[in-house]
């Protein structure tokens, strides 16, 4: 399954 | 945080500061896109979104977020304001500020329900923010090689802001060896942006690097 993206990027 | 990384968010710092220098020094709006500068009030607010839900990934990153959304409604607040203060300026910008941005934000919209990480609202945002963001210079440039000249600023502008997304290319191989992780999504709508940015790179480097006359194709 998807990764749970947490976009720690700006 | 990894050195390419922290020069690449200070090199979009820089990049929104000499707009805003420019802006204000010069008083003069000529050579800038405001439709380029709408777009990217567009990729913030749609790449932002996590500000409201609180999880706040870090200090750095949340005022970060907090500047870029607000210096880019800032920019564009400018240059609508220079309606009145620069009416001549500003129906030359309306002019010459002529890319068809519907197609942008068609491919981009289409782009993020495509390819997104997950087909929630907060990620189908964040893709189309990170695919907008790839082309939202278009305008810009568009607007620069049909003019056929500009004023340095403009262009350190534009270098810098074409810097930045070239610099987070090194920083996700670095996470992606140190981590483990990259985001694929990320890194294709970058390596696009520096595609994008690539001839005007090129022609930077014969101006500053060469001193030769920006004669734009």
């Amino acid at each position: 399954g998807e990764e749970t993206m947490s976009h720690d990027e700006l | 945080m990894n050195p390419f990384r922290i020069l690449g968010d200070l090199s979009h710092l820089a990049s929104i500061l000499v707009l805003i220098f420019n802006i204000k020094s010069t008083n003069t709006i000529e050579g800038i896109s405001i439709k380029t500068q709408v777009l990217y009030v567009l990729v913030f607010l749609t790449r932002y979104l996590d500000l409201f839900s609180f999880r706040l990934v870090s200090f750095y990153n949340t005022i970060m977020k907090l500047f870029f959304i607000s210096s880019s409604i800032y920019v564009v607040v400018l240059l609508q304001r220079s309606k009145t203060t620069q009416a001549v300026a500003y129906k030359t910008m309306l002019l010459t500020d002529t890319f068809k941005v519907q197609y942008i934000l068609l491919g981009t919209l289409i782009a993020a329900f495509v390819i997104n990480h997950k087909f929630t609202f907060v990620e189908i945002a964040w893709s189309f923010s990170v695919w907008l963001e790839s082309v939202a210079i278009l305008p810009q440039l568009f607007m620069l090689s049909k003019s056929g000249k500009s004023k340095s600023l403009t262009v350190h502008y534009i270098f810098a802001l074409g810097l930045y997304r070239t610099l987070y290319i090194p920083n996700w191989i670095w996470r992606y060896h140190t981590e483990g992780v990259i985001d694929k999504i990320a890194l294709a709508a970058g390596i696009i942006q520096t595609l994008v940015y690539s001839d005007f790179f090129y022609l930077y480097y014969k101006k500053v690097i060469k001193r030769s006359a920006l004669n734009l194709p």
